[in-house]
């Protein structure tokens, strides 16, 4: 059990340093065990240096450089136990309209394996839809869904 | 395995009969504040077992039963089903589609099925052990749960290599 | 003091319901003493029902309505108690491009009587802004600030 | 009471001297994830007499000094300076204008200034006292901070109407 731990976690390393490069375009990041003699109770220390930047507590980390890191980390578990669907509500919430880009982009290398749904107000994310659900409620309080027919809203943009 | 699509019908907002069809590749849900999108996405982890209401934004689990609105009265049960393509036989049983259902009643009476034959939640549960979409499972990022990871302490993150290894 | 906090309570609560229902356009809002008859040590329970919809458990809102009720509040504290400026960070980080637009418009009936400094990443809220500084951080990891010049701006988009 | 510029130096990523001048109205500041608008928010929290190491995402005070980058070597000192346009007399000074300076050096020497003059956090916290900027204040909301106030419990929430009153 301690050996598949130190395994897992050293492949978990390995992925959220590939994941995060290339998520920022650049930077370092790692895991870090904080008792790697008693691998049966260590915890897990998070450590991010976004590009040009250097390593310093995650504390000081701005609040879209916390979002990508967590998506990075996320990115890279999906790597190692790939899912057969991912649901994300509102992740990109924190992120400039330059890294909800390279999150849908980087999403957009995931979805032949992976079905994502992404609940998202930002039109940098509905570009790369494929499919796209329309949520509403008229003043009755009663929530409806429309699906929206993308080819035919692409033509009329003409 | 894919998602095929759901059905709900009494859950939260959604107090008309709402079916939704999964497609491949990338879906996006957009609409106002409080339409409705996040109810859909824990509607999803409610039918696949979901036993904490914290994790439904509610204090008891009735709450999500559709609760009235101006013009309509409340409902008396909350019903979710889930339909897979399991054509790839990802999940063990030996069927190409599988079908998930959760009702609740409000005076608590609760029922799972499982392709139409009424279960227990445990039949649930061993359904989605090790397909890594069962609980605890990192598939659904709930809103504003993307930086739970940096707010949990580094014992509590011990769950991200035990789930993974 | 019992009296003059029960006599801001009650002000508040009517600031409140005024602001909540100018920035939701209906609705309704209230503030609840937990414990009326010990002012001293009561707590305050926060009531709000958006338009078409009932009073409920404030757990169940939206992520938008937690954020634009919890705005409509701090806009009624400042109704209360006027301060000389206002800064937010990203306070509409949830909001819906509509929702956003209502926000920046309320802080547009405001901004005569109070300094508005405001980070944000939504163009519904940039449009409104009098004044505009852009910070930028090169790979040197050193910020800089410039003040963007918006009447030139206006002018080249003719 | 307006205020009218600020200045900062080796305040976290602004290693270089800064000035910005603040205009009436709605001023908007934008720009890429971790560029560094957050710690100008932080800067005037500061220089305002903030004590807390935590409401600056800080572990301890000294977190604040610019610690290097790449290209730089970190510093040894952050300065910020505060300018108050004070022609309506808002604040009680006798002046029409009104300069908070505060400088933390690594070894953890630490000064305020009032228009130039040395003075303790004290004098700083006693002329905000009653202006509505002081800490407690409400003038000030940080990033993420918007939702604070419903997860605050009840008895917390008090301080909204006793600030107010
Ligand atoms: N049991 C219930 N019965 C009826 N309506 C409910 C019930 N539970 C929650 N709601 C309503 O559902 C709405 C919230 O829906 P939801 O959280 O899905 O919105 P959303 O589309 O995700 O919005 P946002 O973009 O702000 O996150 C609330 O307005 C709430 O009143
Ligand atoms: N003492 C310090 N020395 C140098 N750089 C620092 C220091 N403290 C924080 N930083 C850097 O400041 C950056 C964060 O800046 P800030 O939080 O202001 O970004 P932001 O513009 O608000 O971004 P966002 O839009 O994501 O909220 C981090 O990348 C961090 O590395
Ligand atoms: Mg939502
Ligand atoms: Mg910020």
């Amino acid at each position: 059990v301690k050996d598949r731990f130190k395994k897992t976690f050293d492949q978990l390393q390995r992925a959220f340093k590939a994941t995060f490069k290339e998520i920022f375009g650049g930077g370092d990041a790692k895991l870090k065990l904080t008792d790697p003699h008693h691998l049966l109770t260590t915890g897990i220390e998070i450590m991010a240096q976004p590009p040009g930047k250097r390593f310093r507590s995650m504390t000081l980390l701005s609040g879209g450089e916390r979002s990508l890191t967590a998506i990075a980390l996320l990115f890279a578990v999906l790597k190692l136990q790939p899912v057969p669907f991912v649901i994300l509500d509102e992740a990109e919430s924190a992120l400039d309209p330059a890294n909800v880009d390279r999150f849908a982009r980087y999403i957009q290398k995931l979805k032949a394996q992976t079905q994502f749904i992404v609940i998202t107000h930002r039109k940098e994310t509905m570009v790369y839809a494929d499919n796209l659900y329309g949520v509403t409620m008229q003043d009755s309080g009663i929530s409806k869904v429309l699906a929206v027919d993308l080819k035919k809203a692409q033509t009329t943009k003409g | 395995m894919k998602l095929k699509s759901m059905q709900l019908v009494g859950f939260k907002s959604f107090a008309e009969k709402t079916t939704i069809d999964f497609q491949n590749g990338l879906t996006a849900i957009v609409g106002p504040n409080g339409s409705g999108k996040s109810n859909v996405i824990e509607a999803i982890r409610w039918v696949l077992g979901e036993q904490s209401a914290k994790h439904l934004r509610s204090t008891k689990m009735a709450d999500v039963i559709f609760s009235g609105s101006k013009n309509r009265r409340a409902l008396n049960r909350a019903e979710v089903i889930l339909t897979f393509d399991n054509s790839d036989h990802y999940l063990k049983p030996d069927y190409t589609e599988i079908t998930v259902t959760r009702k609740l009643f409000r005076n608590g009476d609760s029922y799972y099925y499982l392709n139409q034959r009424e279960c227990r939640l445990k039949d649930i549960n061993d359904l989605l052990m090790d397909s890594g979409i069962g609980q605890g499972s990192f598939s659904i990022i709930s809103q504003g749960n993307v930086e739970a990871i940096f707010n949990s302490k580094p014992q509590d993150r011990r769950n991200i290599v035990e789930t993974t290894a």
